[in-house]
């Protein structure tokens, strides 16, 4: 597992992030930087081409509060309806699962379905409930993921969570496309005397106008 | 499509936490465009976890909630100009600053006009310093300004100021263009529409035909 994460850590080179100035500094990591959090990234065999890896989980320790941001698209994907329903009822969440290869995007029902079963399929292994898991997807849109090949990898993902620097960084490739680069980043800030950490980690490169609400 | 996931180990109340996540989301992925596509998949999830050990996070007008939200804003504009500078094909990001608008909504509108203006990506790729082309986009944005109080730089070279185009050194902004395009650099865009304390960015990219060979060869 510490080879997968690795492996897929250096698979694409990380973009140059350009931060804004602030009384913040940058540290090393991205989405894992901050206390709390692990992440993982590997191959799980949904690309059509390649074996860059296509499959990311981020996870939290404790029940963390949790926002999102979804497109305005009204033909919006089957995750991005999912994550809106589970959002609308819950304030926490444990973990996001992500799928790069297939959108899941205009697949009707039983795309709706297939987002279910991940979210399911994952809760289980990782001993929640179903709806402290959300989905992400992206790749082609009118595809269905290849569910087989992502339910058979969700054990060995659960076993590559690393809250270190690479697992972060594992994940921030296997959430991308057509990206020539990873983007991820951390910042830490002193407040009070306590340190706040911030971490993220983005993909995109085409099909990229973002009305997010 | 563009995806994102934000952590941060900070201590924030549920609806506060919603609210800082969505105003960041407005100033940094929301100012983003690459080809004015807008995807059926755009998500960003952010988690807060609290185990920092900071202060409790109650109200958006706290200290901490003032630090907590422009470290926020500074991650996902990080992340969204490197989508921006990642742009399929791109030689270049565009980075488009809006200020002199009555408010921060209408100053970011009329940057993300620009940064999303076809004619204006085009010309950034051709290293052609088109004045026209940026006043156009900044003139249908669908925000009301006075075309005689429109400044336009691009870097530190003006190209018009008053509503006026002025007689600029052509080779220096060309060469500005080409050095970001050689580099991969960025190339600034600098826009005042009037004396309102209204200040916006947004990103893009430049137009060349790599694009359309990737799009024209990647089945969605």
């Amino acid at each position: 597992a510490a080879s997968d994460v690795n492996e897929a850590s250096s698979y694409i080179p990380a973009a140059p992030i350009l931060l804004p100035d602030g009384v913040w500094k940058q540290i090393p990591g991205g989405v894992t930087a901050a206390k709390g959090f692990k992440a993982a990234g590997l191959y799980g065999g949904l690309r059509a081409k390649g074996e860059k890896p296509d499959l990311a989980l981020v996870t939290c320790d404790v029940d963390a509060n949790v926002a999102g941001a979804f497109t305005t698209n009204v033909v919006a994907a089957a995750p991005v309806v999912y994550c809106k329903n589970v959002l609308s009822s819950t304030k926490t969440a444990r973990a996001v699962l992500i799928n790069a290869g297939q959108a899941n995007a205009a697949t009707g029902d039983a795309g709706y379905q297939d987002v279910l079963e991940c979210a399911n399929a994952l809760a289980t292994i990782l001993q929640i409930r179903p709806e402290e898991v959300l989905i992400e997807s992206t790749g082609v849109i009118g595809h269905r993921i290849k569910k087989e090949a992502l339910l058979s990898s969700l054990p060995r993902l659960v076993n590559s969570l690393s809250p270190s620097i690479q697992g972060g960084d594992s994940a921030a490739v296997a959430i991308t496309t057509t990206d020539l680069v990873s983007k991820s980043v951390a910042i830490e800030y002193e407040v009070r005397g306590t340190s706040v950490r911030v971490g993220g980690m983005a993909k995109g490169s085409g099909m990229i106008h973002p009305n997010m609400a | 499509t563009m995806l994102g996931v934000i952590t941060t180990d900070a201590l924030v109340e549920s609806d506060v936490w919603r609210k800082m996540v969505q105003v960041a989301v407005s100033r940094s992925f929301n100012q983003i465009t690459v080809d004015g596509d807008t995807s059926t998949n755009d998500t960003v999830i952010a988690f807060a976890s609290g185990l920092s050990g900071s202060n409790w996070i109650t109200s958006m007008n706290s200290y901490e909630a003032l630090l907590l939200q422009t470290g926020l804003d500074a991650v996902m504009q990080g992340l969204a100009k490197s989508i921006a500078w990642d742009g399929e094909g791109a030689t270049c990001l565009i980075e488009v600053t809006v200020t002199g608008a009555e408010g921060e909504a209408e100053a970011g509108k009329i940057a993300r006009s620009v940064a999303a203006s076809s004619l204006v990506k085009a010309a950034v790729y051709g290293r052609d310093p088109n004045w026209g082309r940026i006043a156009a986009a900044a003139g249908y944005s669908g925000i009301s300004f006075d075309p005689n109080n429109l400044q336009i730089l691009l870097g530190d070279i003006m190209l018009m100021d008053g509503g006026q185009p002025l007689a600029f050194d052509r080779v220096a902004a060309s060469n500005y263009l080409i050095n970001a395009g050689e580099t991969h650099g960025t190339v600034e865009i600098k826009i005042t529409v009037g004396n309102g304390p209204g200040y916006g960015k947004a990103w893009g990219c430049d137009l060349s035909y790599d694009y359309v060979k990737i799009n024209a060869e990647y089945t969605t």
